[in-house]
């Protein structure tokens, strides 16, 4: 999967990939003050295609908010919620929302699932629907924070340790291996990284094809950026 | 429509009926409807045209009483429209509609178990843009309709080349019913589909009929001085003619990186470079200047558009962040003083076409900020011998300051409007305007033949698109037309003269009636008062004033309504005893870009994910 760390106030963007092997479980939020964890669990490609490269998506969530006592997983099948002691499942193939005193949820069919935490954070999770016979692909699930500012300053995992903020500077502009991509210096957290200018798909308007968001990348799974490496968040259950 | 949920009134007939008769169109809406309550309903009428289209004749029909529209000077309107708005009614009938559309709609009170019958028509002059002529047709009945029926009859006495139809709503068991005939000079498309047909579902009351019909069609492009059609003793000139070279270009993009293009903007206009620039020829030239209180560029003069210029171009063109005010005047002044320098010293190629494109969000608010001033330090530096073309992005830029800069300097302006496909519309933009064939183009008549010529100058002929003259002959019965051409081309001077001579209709189209009587003289005029209208805006204050009197004159005469003129609509009488009069107008772009404004955040709910920073994580 791809992570795509957005700061309009620098009219910027950081993105770096993430690889590992099909099911590995990832933390991505985690904040232990007001008990918020999301995790999320990747597959591969149906089988291994021609170039011989592995890539891997999201295909589930396990959501949990302690103090709230809400619960929820997210899969490509079907969206179950567990609230006021019971579960509840949603269909991608409907569209609904469910209204309650700690918990919104919007589905829209086939799309994506808008979730409101009450009092913490937003989020919209995409289905991304693959033509079933596609020999290579299969569904998978996109993860868009929209409103994380209530979270605390100790919030952490892949996405949630930039959710106040990260301070970066890039210079020494060079040509990279394609023209259009030049690599560049970026000095952050302490280092000094080779980085490239891409881009990468934001698909919240337009599922199918997304839009290009340009991006300095950060090679090898985002070393450097992210705190510790990859496999610091890597997880053995879902909740 | 009506606005009852479950109304007894039957839509029983929706037609849309274009002629098209050399470029000009001429459509005909008509809806008619049956009350077939036992109490009198209100029932709406509601239609798009296009924003390029003057309507020209509104009725409303109503158990054999015609209510029409009259066509009146505006501000005499004006007086009839404030009585109404004093005594409480609402009386504007034509609102924007997106972009390309205006929305016309009226309502009216019927009684039971009575018909109305509307008619709207509209006309306008087909622009050639990228090599094509498009008829575009919105439908969006809100029920299913007995009579359902767009027909389009297209003569085009040069020969059509290709004729295409599709529609927004046309699903694979509705293709079919999209008839479509063309024979050399002639072209017959119909879409009729029955109610059956038009069911979203079976035993659904639901309409598939929901979206833009759209005709595309490139007529035969004559060699050497164009093509001359002599109808009732006025004239068009059609010329665009095949197969020439194009000519270099020297482009100075002018980019605004003020603080207000910050986001989105910024991003698309990057997005919207890196493509032009790739579209850059070999042989043309560019340069990049950037602007926000200062002003800075890629390099301090053109560059050949070679592939290692660009390539180092692109890579500048990734890195431009917004920042501080705008500061128009120098940065436009800086292109100028660019491309007059790069002249002198011979850089640039002897036949080639200078122009600057202008990119901007905002008013000037650094430098010089006086607007007018600003138009004249352009002309001034300018002084015709480059285009300047002005680009406005979003709601917030002063269109009309850009349009007059834009018009008084050989060039245009054009809206951007601020969405996702802000790049795409700048890159179209940029195809329109990026290949010259010729310069410097003059279409001569002599003169004791015609008179009231429109334009007969042009600075520039771009591939894909056509130059239209027309004009009034003096002698009512001359058959042959000299005429020569001159303009500045690829290498050479294009040098044509030439003799047209009156078509004789009965053998062009045996089988039709003589119905192009009009049509040469209303072209002409649809032509003239378009030339008016811009000349009342960008010429010297004598000519604004002779040429805004001549357009109205025009308008009233036509029965054209224009931005000087209304349409009136006296309503049927109601209850107790009052007349309630309706006004149709034409919009300017200054009042459309004030609707869009006002309607900016109903149109994009959802732009506040973007100003906050966003964290995510997908698969490509």
């Amino acid at each position: 999967p791809h992570f795509m760390i957005e700061l309009s106030d620098r009219d910027d963007a950081l993105c770096f990939n993430i690889n590992d092997n099909p099911g590995t479980i990832f933390t991505l939020v985690r904040d232990p003050e007001s008990g918020i964890l999301v995790n999320g669990q990747t597959i591969g490609d149906k089988k291994i295609p021609l170039d011989g490269k592995i890539n891997t998506y999201f295909w589930r969530f396990g959501i949990i908010h302690r103090t709230l006592g809400v619960r929820l997983e997210v899969s490509t099948h079907e969206i179950s919620v567990f609230q006021d002691g019971k579960w509840v499942k949603l269909l991608w193939s409907d569209t609904g929302s469910l209204k309650g005193p700690n918990v919104d949820l919007l589905v829209k069919k086939d799309r994506s699932l808008t979730v409101t935490l009450k009092d913490s954070v937003k989020f919209v999770i995409l289905l991304h629907k693959v033509w079933q016979k596609h020999p290579y692909h299969q569904d998978y699930l996109g993860f868009y924070t929209l409103d994380s500012h209530l979270l605390s300053p100790a919030v952490h995992g892949l996405l949630g340790q930039f959710y106040h903020g990260i301070e970066y500077e890039v210079t020494d502009l060079r040509p990279g291996e394609v023209p259009e991509k030049p690599d560049a210096t970026m000095f952050v957290k302490g280092q000094e990284l080779n980085v490239t200018r891409g881009w990468q798909r934001d698909f919240r308007r337009n599922v199918k094809v997304g839009e290009n968001v340009p991006c300095w990348f950060i090679h090898s799974n985002g070393t450097g950026l992210i705190d510790g490496d990859a496999a610091d968040y890597i997880v053995s259950g879902l909740f | 429509s009506t606005n009852e949920a479950t109304s007894q009134v039957e839509v029983y007939s929706v037609t849309v009926e274009c002629t098209v008769m050399s470029r000009f169109a001429h459509t005909v809406m008509t809806s008619k409807a049956l009350n077939k309550a036992n109490s009198s309903q209100e029932i709406f009428f509601e239609v798009d045209l296009p924003k390029t289209a003057f309507i020209t004749n509104f009725s409303m029909e109503i158990e054999g009483q015609v209510y029409a529209g009259e066509v009146k000077e505006k501000e005499k309107a004006k007086k009839q429209y404030e009585k109404a708005v004093s005594s409480g009614q609402t009386a504007g009938l034509v609102k924007v509609s997106g972009r390309k559309m205006e929305k016309f709609s009226v309502s009216v009170n019927i009684a039971a178990n009575s018909n109305v019958t509307f008619t709207l028509t509209y006309e306008e002059l087909l622009q050639r843009k990228l090599g094509h002529y498009e008829i575009l047709t919105r439908v969006k009945p809100k029920t299913l309709v007995q009579e359902f029926q767009i027909v389009t009859n297209i003569f085009e006495p040069q020969g059509i080349t290709f004729v295409d139809a599709h529609a927004t709503f046309l699903s694979n068991e509705l293709l079919p019913l999209v008839d479509k005939t063309v024979t050399d000079k002639k072209a017959h498309i119909s879409f009729s589909p029955t109610v059956e047909q038009q069911r979203k579902c079976p035993g659904c009351d639901g309409t598939l009929i929901d979206g833009d019909f759209v005709i595309k069609y490139d007529v035969n492009r004559a060699k050497g001085f164009g093509d001359i059609q002599i109808v009732n003793g006025y004239f068009v000139h059609f010329f665009a003619p095949p197969e020439l070279p194009r000519l270099p270009k020297n482009v100075v993009f002018v980019i605004d990186r003020s603080g207000s293009m910050g986001g989105r903007k910024m991003a698309q206009t990057r997005e919207a470079m890196l493509e032009i620039l790739k579209d850059l020829h070999e042989e043309d030239h560019f340069a990049l200047i950037l602007f926000d209180n200062y002003i800075t560029g890629w390099r301090g003069s053109l560059s050949k558009a070679t592939k290692e210029n660009v390539d180092e171009a692109r890579v500048y063109v990734r890195h431009i962040r917004d920042d501080g005010g705008t500061n128009i005047n120098d940065a436009v002044l800086t292109g100028v003083r660019m491309l007059v320098h790069d002249r002198k010293e011979k850089r640039l190629p002897e036949r080639s076409s200078d122009m600057i494109i202008l990119m901007t969000d905002g008013m000037p608010n650094y430098g010089e900020t006086n607007l007018q001033k600003i138009q004249e330090n352009m002309r001034f530096a300018i002084g015709g011998n480059m285009s300047l073309f002005c680009l406005g992005f979003g709601d917030d830029v002063d269109y009309s300051f850009l349009d007059v800069m834009g018009k008084q300097n050989k060039g245009l302006a054009r809206r951007i409007y601020e969405a996702s496909d802000s790049a795409v519309q700048l890159q179209g933009f940029y195809e329109d305007v990026s290949s010259p064939l010729l310069l410097e183009v003059d279409l001569r008549y002599p003169e004791n033949a015609v008179d009231s010529l429109t334009t007969n100058h042009f600075s520039q002929l771009f591939n894909g698109s056509e130059i239209v003259v027309a004009g009034r002959l003096t002698d009512n019965d001359l058959d042959n037309l000299p005429v020569e051409v001159f303009g500045e081309g690829f290498e050479e001077k294009y040098e044509v003269q030439g003799e047209a001579s009156a078509l004789n209709w009965n053998v062009v189209y045996p089988d039709e009636e003589y119905i192009f009587g009009d049509f040469t003289e209303r072209l002409w005029a649809y032509l003239t008062i378009q030339q008016l209208l811009d000349k009342s805006k960008s010429g010297t204050p004598d000519e604004k004033v002779n040429a805004t009197a001549k357009a109205l004159d025009m308008s009233l005469q036509y029965s054209f309504v224009t931005p000087l003129t209304s349409m009136v609509v006296i309503k049927p009488e109601t209850e107790d005893g009052t007349e309630s009069p309706l006004i149709a107008d034409k919009l300017t772009e200054e009042q459309r870009q004030q609707a869009d404004k006002m309607a900016y955040p109903v149109l994009t709910p959802v732009s506040n994910t973007y100003s906050s920073p966003s964290f995510f994580v997908d698969g490509d």
